[in-house]
């Protein structure tokens, strides 16, 4: 017969999902996640794969229900992110390009010591002839942080100076192309980055976007990747307390990984991304 | 027959889809579909197109009222304020202060003040070269220091001068700061207890999302503002950082920026707003 052991014994390692608490927590997931201003379809799918996964039934015995559904929405989340590669130090032309503000001329500079530190050279090149005193600005970063500096002033061709920049660098120098803040559906300043691209040449063309981006981040990638296909996500202003939802769909939309995360204003405040701390940030 | 609580429910579940897509702040969605359940609970309504209207309805009005606080009329401040009349910008880093400020002053001189620009933004590289350029081509006065020189300093400097050339209006520029930059927040406030300035504009980006609520929040409590500037409308957006911002610090949004330009700085229109919203 059965013995009273065997029948706690079953009871113990049975597990009967309180279909109640998945949905609270699932509720509470759905909530970080918005208001880490992740894309709201893919915060829904996102615990919507949670809740499926939780009502399998599959949880580890002993484990707490709310621990299981973080580690599997890190997971998914992971999932979009991809593995982190080692990112290759070697001379090489990257163009950077995004919406008003984001950060580009201040990564620019940034990514420029980056690259001395690691010993390669590298020249900035001032390719945004809109905002006033951009050159400026991308000049003075370039004196900051030691590195060559090209800019046309007067040459309102922004490809020309992309050309020009590109013939002017150093050979084995790495070279960083600023590109002026743009709407991704601005046809005009599409056709412009696209010359540009055409003019450089760039091995990586990297997506600059601000941590705090509301829901247009994922329109804005997938917009951008189409017209000059990206390579990587710079997100910028972690130092505040923008979680930066908005790259999950960024790198969702172009397939682009997030390379680095800027964490300041300073031309040291550059890290590279780590998937692990910014997932748990996010699910705050 | 009242609206059941069941259907009210489906229809606030895809009210909240269509806001948080529209930038509306999380925690201001949950007040929005709060206050539209209160509204509703227990109304003698037809299901179907009576309670489309109704919704609708509760909706606009609870916008309108959060959208239409007390209006602060620019002109009629200046007329009346001390001499010169001080604007100071606030916000955090790209959100548009040196844009919308030099838009501002081209408006302002138009109007035939006499305007004076302090470039009190000491930190960032080209900081002060940008609002040059402006100055250049507006034909305003940009009174400067060098690199790294006390933002006070540089903002009383710029009072100074405009109260000896009896120009009315200072528009003071301000370096781009984080709220949770302790360091840079204490700055802030010391410009403002050396300057007073008549009026503080907090300068928000409508590209952001959920975090335009914390900055509201903590730029009004640390340092307060009268008013706001909602910046980068032209772009793709529906605009519901505005209605963020309004719900969580009641301060009235003045001016709407839609682009690049001097002229792209709309004084802010609740219809315009709606529409834009409810598009
Ligand atoms: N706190 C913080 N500020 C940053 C960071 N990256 C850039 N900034 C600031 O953000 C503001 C905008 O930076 P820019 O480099 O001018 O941005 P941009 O994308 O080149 O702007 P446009 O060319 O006008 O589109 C500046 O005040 C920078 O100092 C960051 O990681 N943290
Ligand atoms: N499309 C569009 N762009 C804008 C608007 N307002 C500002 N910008 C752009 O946004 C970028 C940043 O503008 P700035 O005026 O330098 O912003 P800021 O707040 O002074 O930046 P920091 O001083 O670095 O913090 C520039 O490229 C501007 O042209 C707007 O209403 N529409
Ligand atoms: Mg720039
Ligand atoms: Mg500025």
């Amino acid at each position: 017969g059965k013995s009273l052991r065997s029948i706690l014994a079953k009871i113990a390692k049975s597990s009967t999902i309180d279909a109640a608490l998945v949905d609270e927590v699932v509720k509470d997931l759905q909530r970080a996640l918005l208001q880490a201003d992740v894309n709201v379809q893919l915060a829904l799918d996102l615990t919507k794969r949670v809740r499926t996964r939780a009502m399998e039934g599959k949880i580890p015995t002993g484990a707490n229900l709310r621990d299981y559904l973080v580690r599997v929405i890190y997971e998914e989340i992971c999932a979009i992110l991809g593995t982190t590669k080692p990112y290759a130090i070697k001379p090489k032309r990257i163009m950077l390009v995004g919406l008003f503000g984001q950060g580009k001329t201040t990564t620019a500079g940034k990514l420029a010591r980056y690259y001395q530190k690691k010993g390669v050279h590298t020249t900035l090149v001032a390719a945004d002839i809109h905002r006033p005193a951009a050159v400026d600005q991308l000049e003075q970063l370039s004196k900051k942080v030691h590195a060559g500096f090209y800019a046309h002033r007067g040459e309102l061709r922004a490809e020309v100076i992309a050309r020009e920049g590109r013939a002017s660098a150093p050979q084995g120098d790495t070279i960083l192309l600023d590109t002026a803040g743009r709407s991704a559906i601005d046809p005009d300043l599409i056709a412009e980055i696209k010359r540009c691209k055409q003019a450089f040449e760039p091995e990586e063309v990297l997506l600059v976007l601000d941590a705090a981006m509301g829901q247009l981040a994922g329109r804005s990638a997938a917009a951008f990747h189409e017209a000059v296909g990206l390579t990587g996500v710079i997100l910028t202003k972690l130092d505040g307390s923008a979680k930066g939802g908005g790259a999950l769909s960024a790198v969702a939309q172009s397939g682009a990984p997030i390379l680095f995360v800027g964490t300041g204003e300073h031309m040291d405040e550059l890290e590279h991304f780590e998937t692990t701390r910014f997932v748990s940030r996010l699910l705050g | 027959t009242a609206i059941k609580e069941k259907t009210l429910d489906d229809v606030l579940g895809d009210l909240e889809i269509v806001l948080l897509e529209s930038d509306v702040a999380f925690e201001v969605v949950q007040k929005i579909q709060a206050r539209v359940r209160e509204e509703l609970k227990g109304k003698k309504i037809k299901w179907g197109e009576e309670a489309s209207a109704a919704i609708e309805h509760a909706l606009r009005s609870y916008i309108r009222t959060e959208l239409s606080l007390k209006p602060i009329d620019l002109e009629k401040s200046l007329a009346a304020g001390p001499k010169p009349y001080t604007i100071l910008f606030l916000g955090v880093n790209g959100s548009g202060k040196t844009t919308s400020l030099a838009k501002l002053a081209h408006r302002l001189s138009k109007q035939g003040h006499g305007v004076v620009i302090a470039a009190a933004d000491t930190f960032r590289a080209g900081a002060i070269e940008q609002l040059e350029v402006h100055g250049e081509r507006l034909g305003i006065r940009v009174v400067r220091q060098k690199e790294g020189a006390d933002p006070a300093a540089v903002a009383f400097d710029a009072v100074q001068h405009a109260s000896k050339r009896h120009s009315d209006v200072v528009l003071i520029d301000t370096a781009g700061r984080q709220h949770t930059n302790e360091n840079l927040i204490e700055e802030a406030k010391k410009i403002r207890r050396v300057v007073h300035p008549s009026l503080t504009l907090f300068v928000g980006d409508a590209l952001s999302g959920n975090d335009m609520v914390e900055q509201a929040k903590l730029f009004n409590k640390e340092l307060g503002f009268d008013g706001v500037i909602l910046t980068k409308l032209d772009a793709d957006v529906k605009g519901g950082a505005a209605l963020s911002v309004a719900s969580v610090v009641h301060k009235p949004i003045l001016f709407v920026g839609l682009g690049q330009g001097y002229d792209d700085l709309k004084p802010f229109d609740i219809d315009w707003m709606l529409a834009r919203i409810f598009a």
